[in-house]
Formats: structure tokens, sequence, C-alpha cells
């Protein structure tokens, strides 16, 4: 079971749309993948038609409430499941601020949780925040994916991100998060802006940006509306194609391990 | 002077594009605008060409360094400056969270700047949390304007940032910020997608809305990285006309005041 975060404290750049579109082409090549929602926004959650709040969230095995393993659910399709989020959450910011162990509870309970092989990937779409739910996100995690949207404050923003993850693998804790990749999302090829951006980032991160590029595509923001992923919504989009792209070139990537 | 928090939880809904442009439309009108960026991102202070960390943010007024008018910083613009953010401001989630009087801190810092009359109005540039700044921001201001993006996951928001300032306006603490307006963002006309985001916000919050409606259009994302606003990269681009249509509005609500 591998843990990886889907981070960047840039918002709107495809964290959600990544988490959820890449899980289910992952799940319907019958890679058993879950979705751990951390953002308090509830957007995967709400993507597989669930109502934030209705079940217990990460929020009840971080108080003790509950089991981590009690929290999953399943979605419409096979081989995908979710741990919904809730606006509790937004409350782990301010409760955990000033306790010492706050970097690693997260941690601590997803170590007993791996065992558990309830899935072969767990995809935490995290918060558009430096706070504390992502910095202990990409603590606990074992890989950083970063969705990177083709625009200049994304451009601006990936070096936040990177050097966070610096810092936490620096921290002495034995964290080992790896920097798995960079997903280029919402390229749009006829203007120099998405170009540019991606030469630029290419040219710094080399083999850890995806050769795979997501373009915008009206039918990604049209299919949370219906609850459903792109590979039901709209199979044959150039959504759904960059997607299950994305998840080979990702199998491929993890095969070699 | 009238403090004005632009904000909303979500990610990538425009409030930065909104805070730089309708500013800069404004300040053409000869109405003097502030931006005061409260976003460790910094994103508004780059995309005036400032690098962000180089000079003193908000933090330095919080911390009581300096005082908040001397972080007045002007801008290529007649009429427009700006309080610059940096990295450190994340850090006052953390370090303010504990604290009983975290709410109003930065509103007593900003109600002795009240009275400099440095500017008409003050435009809060708000980070994509519901954490300790976008709070203490929606306690200090005397308006909320909520960009909204015209998608699923922007609509699903709007019901949370509406809540927050109705928490805040009950506080009791005699906090009177009111609901001025909400602008629809990347609206996209060609899909069916806008147009009912659009029309059912219109039908809950009705006069609430503006009626300017933002376009998607390309030259307000490239601008930034040419440190200019919409004004000065593409004056007669589709971006620039709404935002002078939005800040023609804005005055027409506030000339009635
Ligand atoms: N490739 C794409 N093409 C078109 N629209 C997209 C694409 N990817 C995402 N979107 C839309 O853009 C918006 C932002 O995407 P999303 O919500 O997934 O980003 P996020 O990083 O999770 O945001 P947040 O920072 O708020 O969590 C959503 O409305 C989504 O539907
Ligand atoms: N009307 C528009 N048309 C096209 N692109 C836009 C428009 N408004 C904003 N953008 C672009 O969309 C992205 C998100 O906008 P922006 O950064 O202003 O949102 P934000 O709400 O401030 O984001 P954050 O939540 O990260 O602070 C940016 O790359 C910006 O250039
Ligand atoms: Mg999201
Ligand atoms: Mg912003």
């Amino acid at each position: 079971m591998k843990f990886i975060a889907i981070a960047n404290q840039k918002g709107g750049v495809g964290k959600t749309t990544t988490a959820v579109n890449l899980g289910a082409c992952l799940a319907e090549r019958g890679v058993r993948t879950l979705i751990l929602d951390l953002d308090p926004q509830a957007n995967s959650t709400s993507s597989f038609g669930y109502t934030p709040g209705e079940h217990d969230s990460v929020y009840a095995a971080l108080t003790g409430d509950a089991d981590i393993a009690d929290l999953v659910l399943p979605t419409q399709y096979k081989n995908l499941s979710i741990i919904p989020s809730e606006q509790d959450l937004a409350g782990c910011e301010i409760e955990m601020a000033s306790e010492g162990d706050r970097l690693i509870r997260l941690k601590g309970i997803l170590e007993d949780f791996r065992h558990s092989n309830v899935a072969d990937y767990v995809f935490m779409d995290c918060p558009p925040s430096l706070g504390v739910m992502m910095t202990s996100a990409l603590a606990a995690a074992d890989e950083l994916l970063i969705p990177l949207q083709c625009e200049y404050f994304g451009l601006e923003g990936v070096a936040k991100i990177v050097d966070l993850h610096e810092q936490i693998r620096n921290s002495g804790a034995d964290l080992n998060v790896i920097l798995e990749g960079i997903v280029f999302t919402m390229a749009d090829s006829r203007t120099n802006l998405s170009t540019s951006v991606i030469n630029d980032v290419r040219g710094v991160f080399g083999d850890v940006t995806y050769q795979t590029v997501i373009p915008r595509n009206i039918s990604l923001s049209e299919a949370p509306s219906f609850s459903q992923t792109i590979l039901e919504y709209a199979p044959s989009s150039a959504g759904a194609t960059a997607y299950r792209q994305l998840a080979e070139e990702f199998l491929k990537r993890h095969a070699a391990v």
C-alpha cells in the first residue's frame, strides 16, 4: 500500500480533479485505489455523490474516536473507495497547531492502516495551504505528486511546495517522502503561456515531470456536477484520454520499483 | 477609507486577479486604491513586480515591529499602491491560532490605519482557506466581495464563505462586515455549466450578485507574467472591458451609500 499526497498550496490547480480521475483510471485497470479527502472543502467527497458531514472523516481517527479502516466508503466504481471529508477537518488546523506531535499524528494513524491492505494506492487530496493538514499529509506520504496548472501563478508556486518537501525530508523525524512527479494540468496548447511554463518546469525538474499533459477540457469540470468521474461522464473526451494516459505512465513508473 | 475583503476559501477562483484588475480599473478613474496582500503565496505582490520577502508584510505590523502605514509601496500605476506579502505570513496561522484575540488583531491594526486616509478603498487579497488570516480579514473588513468561479466546485463553496460571514457578524464582537457582492469569474458563455451556476446563484442571492460577469480570457492569466495589469497588457481585451465594467458598477453601488 503506497500513500501518495496530491498537493500544491496554489489553489484551483487540479488536485481534486487529478485524485478523482487518476484514481478512476487506475481502478478501471484493476488497481485498487482509495482516495483520502483531507480538504475540508470536501470536493473529492462530493465528486462521488457523498454529502460532506454525513459520514466520519479522518478527523474521527485523529481524535481516536474511530479506527481509520472503518471510515472507508465504497464508490460506484469497482476498485475505487473513499474516506470522506467534512467541515470539522478545518478545526484540525487550529486544534493541532499547538501540539508538539502535530507533524506525525496522521503518519501514526496511517501506519497502522498500511497493513490492512485495503488498497494498492491511497491518494491524499490536500487543501490549498501550507498549514498543518497539508504538512502532515506530506510527512505521512511515501510520495508527493504535484499537479501544476500551466499558468504564471502555478509556476511561481511550485518552488514553495518543493521547498516544503525538502524541509519535511530534512526535519530529522525519519520522513522519507519522495517527489514522485509533477503533472501539468489545464494546458492550453493554443497559447504560449502553457508551452513556456511546461518548458521552464521540464528544464528544472527533468524526468520528475510526467510526459502526459492534461489539457484544459470542459468535460472535466462538468463531470462532478453529475457525481461522475470523467470515465463515466465523457469517456472519449480529451480529458478521459489524458487521465488514462497518465494512469498508464503512473503504473510504468511504479512497476519499475 | 473602506476595507473590502476579497475572499473565497475555494482555490483558484480569481481572488488575486480581481484584487489586481478591479484595483487598476478604479485607479484609472482616479479612485485611490490600496491592495493589502494577506496571502503568503504573494501573487498580488508579484503581479506588480515585487519579490515576496524583499519588503515587510503586514506580519511586521501584527508583531508590532512596524507601523502599517510605513508598509505601503507604490506601483507603476498612479492611485494604486500595495502592502506586499511574504512567506512569514504563513507562520501567522500557527502563531496566532492559540491566541485569544486572534480574530480582532488585524482589525485593531487596520482601525488606526483607517484615519491615515492613504486610499479610498483597500482590497484585502485573502488566501484560499478558512483559517486565521482569512477569518481575521473578514472580521476587519467593512465589506466582503466573493469572486465565484462559474464551475461546480465554485458553486459548492459559496455556502461556506457565506456561512463564515454570518458567524463573524453574529460573533458578538461588534463586527459588521456586510456581504457587498458576488462576482462571477471565468465564465464560459459557450457552456451550460457557467450559465446554470450563474442562474442558480442569482436565484439565491439576487441583487448581491454583480451584473458584470468576468469571462474566461487568456490575457488575464498572461498579464501577471509581465508584471502588468490587464489595462497595460491587453487594454482592449474582453478581460479589460469586463473589469472596467465591474469598476463602473462597483462605483455606482458605492456612490449610492
Ligand atoms: N483539465 C481541466 N480542464 C478544465 N477544467 C478543469 C481541469 N482540471 C480541473 N478543472 C476544473 O478547475 C477547477 C479547479 O480544479 P480542482 O478543484 O480540481 O483544483 P484543486 O487544486 O483541487 O482546487 P483547491 O485548491 O480548491 O482544492 C474545478 O472547477 C475543476 O472542475
Ligand atoms: N477571467 C479569467 N480568465 C482566465 N484566466 C483567469 C481569469 N481569472 C483568473 N485567471 C487565472 O486563473 C488562475 C487562478 O486565478 P487567481 O490566482 O487570481 O485565483 P485565486 O482565487 O487568487 O487563487 P488562490 O486561491 O490560489 O489565491 C490564475 O492563473 C489566473 O491568472
Ligand atoms: Mg481540491
Ligand atoms: Mg490568490
